[in-house]
């Protein structure tokens, strides 16, 4: 029972725009 | 079989043959007979020429061609000299003159160590070596003085009025002869590259050759050999000196070392200081341990210290993400790929820590393991954790499964 990778696309990055990785 | 290397490929010290180093070589002399030509001596003739190459040439038995200066008045105390390069530092043994014409009164022997641009006194002969050189006669050496010329009333008698020799032994009476190894002060005072000497008085005696008949009373310097025997000097390193491309003498170095005189080492072997052979340690020059991964390296005596006096070098831009004095780890961010040898180009792999699952980009360098935010896991930590669920904060990308 392997969890699933993060999927980046779920993220809310409205207040964490410098984080954001291109993707 | 290499000289330098003992039959289990180990190297060992070596030297070039021992030689005579003068021997066709050019030899400047301050005064030749011959220009304007006289009775006995005529530059443009080859059978009554006595030019400066002759001091030099190979001489067979019974006959010894000759050098000859011009001829000076009879009381005058003409200094000739004459200079010999040997184009590369020798260590020096012996320096040898056999005359045809009765020996000078008063002889001196200078070195230099720099081609010509110094010169230090190697000995002096004269039966009035206070009054000509300001020097006693018969002093002797103590291990406090081996750089000092002497001056001996020795070997300068008028008689044989031809085929005298005046022989000097660079090492006879020096108390550090038998240790050479030990001794830089002695191997410094062997080392020559250009040999000087200066004939400064006849015996007061005219000449019995015909010349000074016919030319009026005179006397003239004449040497049948000029020799200097020796070896190149190569530190120990080589056993043998070629030309190089300039058609300059220059040792074969061995050992990892390269310079004229094998006078240091060559790049990337600086694990070590460069240090000459001796009867019992090669010292070669050891290249750095930099593991493949660099291509320069430098010596540093701290490090030499510490380590016993055993390794000093330290490496220079270490490459393919490695890093420390042996480039035998990985930088940061980057961790070691136990499966590959050190030695391998792909042996540091990248730590690709995750971008928000993880709470830094440098990962454990054994394990690679990213460190991870709360409830993430994985290498990179790109999972969330058994009995965590994803959320849309970046800031904690997962929680608590309620």
């Amino acid at each position: 029972d392997v969890m699933p990778t993060l999927d980046m696309t779920l993220f809310d990055w409205t207040d964490y725009e410098d984080m954001k990785p291109e993707i | 079989p290499d000289p330098c290397y003992d039959e289990h490929g180990l190297p060992r010290r070596c030297v070039p043959e021992f030689v005579n180093a003068a021997f066709n070589k050019e030899v400047q002399a301050s005064s030749t007979c011959g220009r304007p030509a006289t009775r006995h001596c005529d530059a443009t003739d080859p059978r009554k020429s006595h030019p400066a190459s002759y001091l030099t040439d190979l001489n067979t038995a019974g006959n010894m061609t000759c050098w000859r200066s011009e001829t000076f008045p009879r009381h005058s105390s003409q200094n000739v000299s004459l200079t010999l390069s040997l184009g590369k530092k020798f260590e020096v043994t012996y320096v040898s003159l056999q005359f045809c014409s009765p020996r000078p009164e008063s002889v001196a022997i200078f070195k230099s160590m720099d081609y010509g641009k110094s010169w230090v006194p190697y000995q002096y002969y004269s039966s009035q070596c206070r009054k000509v050189y300001g020097r006693p006669s018969r002093a002797s050496v103590t291990k406090q003085n081996e750089q000092e010329a002497l001056c001996t009333d020795g070997q300068t008698e008028l008689y044989p009025l031809t085929g005298g020799l005046i022989a000097f032994s660079t090492l006879d009476g020096r108390p550090s002869a038998q240790d050479l190894d030990n001794s830089p002060v002695l191997q410094d005072w062997l080392t020559a590259t250009d040999i000087r000497v200066f004939f400064s008085r006849p015996h007061l005696l005219g000449n019995k050759d015909s010349e000074a008949s016919d030319e009026g009373p005179g006397f003239f310097y004449s040497v049948g050999e000029f020799q200097v025997g020796g070896r190149c000097k190569c530190n120990g390193h080589a056993s043998r000196c070629g030309k190089d491309k300039e058609g300059r003498l220059i040792c074969d170095c061995k050992h990892n070392t390269e310079g004229p005189e094998c006078d240091r080492c060559k790049p990337f072997h600086y694990d070590r200081p460069w240090q000459r052979a001796t009867a019992r340690e090669a010292n070669e020059c050891m290249a750095c341990t930099c593991n493949l991964h660099a291509r320069r390296c430098r010596f540093n005596m701290e490090l030499y210290k510490l380590s016993g006096r055993k390794s000093g070098g330290v490496c220079l831009n270490c490459r393919h993400n490695t890093a420390g004095r042996h480039c035998h780890y990985c930088k940061e961010g980057f961790y070691r790929d136990v499966s590959r040898a050190i030695t391998d180009r792909r042996v540091c792999k990248a730590c690709d820590c995750h971008p928000v699952g993880a709470a830094g980009k440098t990962c454990n360098q054994t394990t690679g393991q990213c460190p991870c935010k709360d409830g993430v896991t994985g290498l990179t930590c790109n999972r969330c954790a058994k009995g965590y669920q994803q959320s849309r904060s970046p800031i904690a990308p997962c929680i608590k499964i309620p």
